[in-house]
């Protein structure tokens, strides 16, 4: 043990133990954390080279053979919580991004909360068992954050109780969705449904793009990786282009809003539903937040304890860089700040089951200001982790740009979160819409509940509430 | 408009109130500004995009007191009183940052004097002196395997620079002392000049 971090150990005035089951939520749930983890660390099937030494496709492979070992290996332990199934992922590929992430946090929470009973009957359990390999296809090489302007159709055909999925442009060729190029044999498309010559705006569809058994594409579908990224070298983001492409009726996810045979549309409760899988997602970002920040603490801290430059007192040793202010005020609240998020993050997740629970039994009520929290605390939690893990990664000096730190990593790996499930600047816009909405009631006359209740306080400046 | 907010600065839930008014000016602001654009008759799209970068900062404000809200409950849940205690001081270390950072809101809302921002500013320095005593716990407490953390920089037992040695040895290129390319390119580049 280095003689430094023995003396700042000694020296603390708490103990750790009892913090970490604070974070935990209590000492049982670190237990079996660290007993999930040891499953992993000690199965030397799940050992491998540093991956900072291997090439794109070797990484791609690496994470593909370990994935494939994992959801064996999640059998053989009986590990079926979402929260441990989670745990164990990560301990597997090391906080990685994994080519199976989306089937295993979009596709299979998409069917369990948008398929009706029939379709999780024929898809559920197929997937849980991973014949069937599923990716979410939303975003489009043109199309972004403003999901209402998604360009792929699919259109019904009444004569064969089919849905025609198209991509009418180069623009709606589907882009980025993870396991999409070359793992996936499924994928949940979102596409504006057109029936009886209406547009009826966004919808879910399940649709097969590759061969089962031979993992060819199929007619009709092109698919394929987008190249080289940023980081993210273990995932195939793909493209998914849609030509005239059928599907039977029963492959639109029906649970809230459904086709008759005829070709009638029958609206859902709240259109909002069909964004229930994103503001999941959203949700969980703050907690990866709260994960990228804490590990980017650690690291520097600890380093700066250990690494001892210039003077501070002539003829003196060099002291640890921890003991300049100046280092002190650009880790302290960093540190500060994983904490907060941490904390957020785990309210998020429960606020999120709970409202969900209220959802199916027909309460949307606190759906908005979830949908508003969720876009708002996404954006503001990744951008200021995103700035603090970069900031970690400076502060450790030059070593801090060799992937040996860790740091390089970490960033290429969090930084997306900045820009996917919703650009930031979009997603602070939507809860701003929220907030305005709330203002207006709160001017003419009613009060408001939840996050916005202070928006009750304020002085009664009448503005002639339009809606914006 | 000021509001009768009397903050006390080390007092997690007064500044929690600061915060919450600091949301609520911005908010008011916003809306007041959209308001305004409106009555210029610009239409409501036209309206709510000259106001967008007032739109961001209110909900960032929103956001903001939204953590603060949450991370000062927090404290009360703690039970251990050492760890509530150094749990406590990130918690002020969080909000005082936050209200540094952000000085401009909290001043022109009236909300701080600038007399208190100057407290704010010195407490934030003393609060990192009391917080380096636990630094290293506190990152420990996150309880990072070395293998998940994944550096060599960050490893347990800090023995950083014998093992960041021997990870660059690990390197493709080190694979052969010599590498292929001196002999295909540099030596024939040696010989012609």
């Amino acid at each position: 043990m280095n003689a430094d971090l023995r003396r700042e150990r000694a020296a603390a005035t708490f103990q750790p133990e009892l913090l970490t089951n604070v974070l935990d939520g209590g000492a049982e749930r670190t237990r079996r954390r660290r007993e999930i983890e040891a499953l992993v660390i000690n199965d030397p099937d799940f050992q491998h080279e540093d991956l900072n030494f291997l090439s794109r496709s070797q990484r791609y492979e690496q994470a593909i053979r370990k994935s494939s070992l994992m959801v064996m290996k999640l059998r053989e332990h009986g590990i079926a919580d979402p929260d441990e199934i989670y745990l164990f992922k990560s301990f597997v590929h090391r906080g990685h991004p994994e080519p199976l992430d989306l089937h295993l946090g979009m596709f299979l929470p998409t069917l369990l909360t948008q398929a009706t009973p029939e379709q999780q009957d024929r898809f559920f359990m197929p997937s849980w068992n991973l014949e069937i390999i599923g990716t979410y296809a939303q975003t489009e090489m043109g199309h972004g954050s403003h999901i209402r302007g998604l360009e792929t159709t699919a259109t019904y055909d009444p004569a064969t109780q089919e849905f025609i999925l198209n991509s009418p442009t180069v623009t709606s060729i589907k882009w980025w969705p993870g396991g999409l190029g070359k793992s996936s044999n499924h994928a949940i498309v979102l596409a504006q449904l057109y029936t009886q010559g209406q547009c009826k705006g966004l919808h879910a569809f399940i649709v097969p793009i590759r061969q089962m058994g031979t993992h060819e594409p199929l007619p009709g579908i092109t698919v394929g990786d987008i190249g080289p990224k940023f980081g993210y070298d273990e995932i195939d983001n793909g493209y998914l282009k849609m030509d005239n492409f059928r599907i039977p009726r029963e492959n639109m996810l029906m649970k809230y809003a459904q086709v008759e045979p005829d070709g009638t549309y029958v609206k859902p409760l709240s259109d909002k539903l069909t964004y229930g899988t994103m503001v999941f997602i959203r949700s969980m970002i703050v907690g990866d937040s709260a994960r990228a920040l804490s590990r980017a603490c650690t690291i520097a801290i600890r380093y700066s304890a250990v690494r001892h430059q210039s003077e501070l007192k002539a003829g003196e040793p060099e002291p640890q860089i921890l003991d300049y202010q100046t280092q002190q005020y650009k880790l302290f609240p960093l540190l500060a700040t994983a904490y907060a998020f941490h904390f957020v993050g785990t309210y998020m997740k429960d606020t999120y089951r709970r409202i969900s629970a209220d959802i199916i039994e027909g309460d949307l009520s606190e759906l908005p200001e979830l949908h508003a929290l969720s876009a708002g605390l996404k954006a503001f939690s990744s951008w200021v982790a995103n700035a603090g893990v970069e900031e970690c990664r400076m502060a450790c000096g030059g070593h801090g740009y060799s992937r040996c730190s860790g740091l390089p990593d970490i960033y290429v790996t969090f930084t997306p979160c900045c820009t996917y499930e919703g650009e930031n600047t979009v997603m602070m816009l939507q809860t701003a819409r929220f907030l305005i909405k709330s203002y207006m009631q709160v001017g003419s006359g009613q009060r408001v509940t939840g996050m916005v209740s202070y928006l009750n306080d304020l002085s009664r400046q009448h503005i002639q509430p339009q809606h914006v | 408009a000021a509001r009768p907010v009397s903050v006390l600065i080390n007092d997690p839930v007064s500044l929690v109130e600061a915060y919450k008014a600091r949301a609520a000016w911005l908010v008011e602001a916003a809306a007041k500004n959209l308001q305004a654009e409106l009555n210029h008759r610009k239409s409501r799209e036209d309206a709510w995009n000259v106001t967008s970068v007032d739109l961001v900062r209110a909900s960032d404000a929103h956001c903001h007191y939204v953590v603060v809200k949450l991370f000062t409950a927090k404290l009360s849940e703690i039970s251990n009183a050492a760890v509530r205690a150094v749990v406590t001081d990130l918690c002020l270390l969080y909000m005082l940052h936050g209200i540094s950072k952000n000085a401009g809101d909290f001043l022109q809302a009236g909300i701080l004097t600038n007399t208190q921002v100057n407290q704010v500013n010195q407490r934030v320095k003393e609060l990192l002196a009391i917080i380096r005593l636990n630094a290293v716990a506190l990152v420990d407490s996150f309880d990072f395997s070395d293998n998940y953390l994944g550096s060599v920089l960050g490893r347990y037992d800090g023995n950083v620079y014998e093992n960041m040695f021997e990870w660059a040895k690990k390197s493709p290129l080190n694979k052969t002392e010599v590498h292929e390319s001196f002999y295909k390119y540099l030596k024939p580049m040696q010989a012609k000049l």
